[in-house]
Parts: structure tokens; sequence; C-alpha cells
């Protein structure tokens, strides 16, 4: 089944 | 100095109790704009952003910008203690290590105040792109509640999918499987109960229902929540707070590999 991603894949550190 | 007086205490007692399942430890940001927060979960995999604009209380002084480290936890014993309809008050002092919550009731006869103390905490502050989403779903609150309830007793991660015909959410469990679909609904006289369904192009992404419900706790701060969704983005699930901001919450998609 799908595989659970998280924020820090789409969301770059300020 | 920093003093903050909310007269709809209740407000500040519903956000915690919203968010402090998720997040345990999180920095309170106060600056000229207002009080906000930017936490994930400790696996990642959600991420909480809190905004109370400082025109929403009836005073506000932040004479520099501070960031407050709280454990979400003891902040919501405390704030139990404040009566639904207390004006709360959130007191510091540049570089204290401690906060106070000041609690008076409507009527002026009870004041209470509890002092709690901060911590540090090492967060990172995430950059969040604007972003042109695919589809953005506006629904009763208690309705989007209700279904994420519903289909987690039967699967444990919903599709939500939105199309032309209206948003789907389909989950698939042992016992079996489950499709809601919410059509829009354009209901003139009680805008808080209709299902507006904006729609660029079709998407579909799949959840997590856990983390959708923990979200869910924040029903009771807004009629309606919008869900905004782009295949190549986490989901936006945002609770507007009455005439003060939001409770953004983004949760990152399943994938296939």
């Amino acid at each position: 089944g799908p595989k659970q991603s998280t924020i820090t894949k789409f969301f770059g550190k300020v | 100095m920093l003093e903050l007086r909310l007269v709809q205490g209740s407000l500040l007692k519903k956000v915690i109790e919203a968010i402090k399942d998720l997040v345990t430890d999180a920095n309170f940001d106060c600056s000229a704009t207002g009080l906000s927060l930017q936490a994930m979960d400790s696996s990642h995999v959600a991420l909480v952003a809190l905004l109370l604009r400082s025109e929403g209380f009836e005073h506000y002084r932040c004479d520099r910008n501070i960031s407050m480290g709280m454990n979400l936890n003891n902040m919501s014993k405390m704030l139990k203690c404040a009566g639904n309809d207390d004006i709360i008050t959130i007191k510091g002092d540049d570089g204290g290590d401690t906060i106070t919550f000041m609690f008076e009731s409507p009527n002026q006869d009870k004041i209470s105040d509890f002092e709690m103390k901060l911590m540090d905490i090492d967060s990172e502050h995430l950059g969040i792109p604007e972003a042109e989403y695919h589809a953005i779903v506006k629904m009763p609150s208690s309705e989007f509640s209700r279904i994420c309830k519903d289909l987690s007793s039967i699967g444990d991660t919903v599709v939500i999918s939105v199309t032309k015909e209206g948003v789907k959410f389909t989950t698939r469990g042992d016992i079996g499987t489950a499709n809601i679909v919410c059509r829009q609904n354009k209901t003139i006289d009680k805008p808080d109960e209709a299902t507006i369904i904006e729609m660029n192009e079709p998407v579909s992404l799949t959840f997590a229902l856990r983390y959708l419900n923990s979200f869910t706790k924040a029903t009771s701060l807004s009629e309606s929540v919008t869900i905004s969704l782009s295949s190549d983005l986490p989901v936006v699930i945002e609770y507007k707070i009455a005439d003060m901001g939001y409770i953004r919450f983004y949760l990152a998609p399943k994938i296939e590999d």
C-alpha cells in the first residue's frame, strides 16, 4: 500500500 | 513586557485542547502581528499553524518579538482552571522563565493567576509556500468530523477525491468498504451549513484517518472547515477562529512507492 510521507519532504526549513 | 487580554478566554482553551494531543511542546511566538505557533507532531507527518491576530485581543502589548516554549499538556491543565466565560490575560516579562495566566470571571468577583514554567524548545521553523490548490472544499465542520469518525471505524486511511460530482471520502478495511460523497450545496440562508467545492482540476489523495480525527478536535472553534488539496502537497485543513485568525493543520499524504 501507499507509504506515509512527511511534512519535511514538502516544506523546507527557514 | 508582554500582556495579552482575551475577553473570549474560551477560544484559548479550545485552541489548546485542539492541538495538545498532536503536539507535546511548542514555541508560542509573540510579535506585533499577534500570537502564533508552528509545530509538527513527533513523527513529522502533520504540522499545525496557529495565528491569533493582535486586533482580536482587547489589550495587546508585546514590546519585542518573543518566543515562549510551553508544554501544551501543562498549559491545558492551567487553562482548564479558567471558566468558559472568563477573560484570560497572558503576562510575561522579557527573558523571564515563567508566564502568568490571569483569569477574571465576567462579573469580576473571582480573579485567579496561574504561573507556568517556560521551557527551551529547539524547534525548526518550516517555510510554507503559497500554493495554488487543485481543489478547495468548504463544508460544515461537524459534517467533516462525523465523516472522519465514521470512516475510522472501518479503515485506517481515507482517499479524498474531488471531481465535478463532489468530494468523495473512501475507506477500505477488513470488514468492507465505504464511500461518502458530499455534493455542492449552497444554502443561501444558512451559509455555515453550505458545502462549496471550488475545483481547478480533479485531485485524489490518501491520508491517515488517525490524524484527520485528531484535527477535528478543533471543530468547536468554527462552524465550517476548509480542505485544500493539491496532488503534490500536504492537505490543509483550516478552522477559522472568529475575527482572530485560524488553526491550520497540514497533513502529508500517503504516496505509492
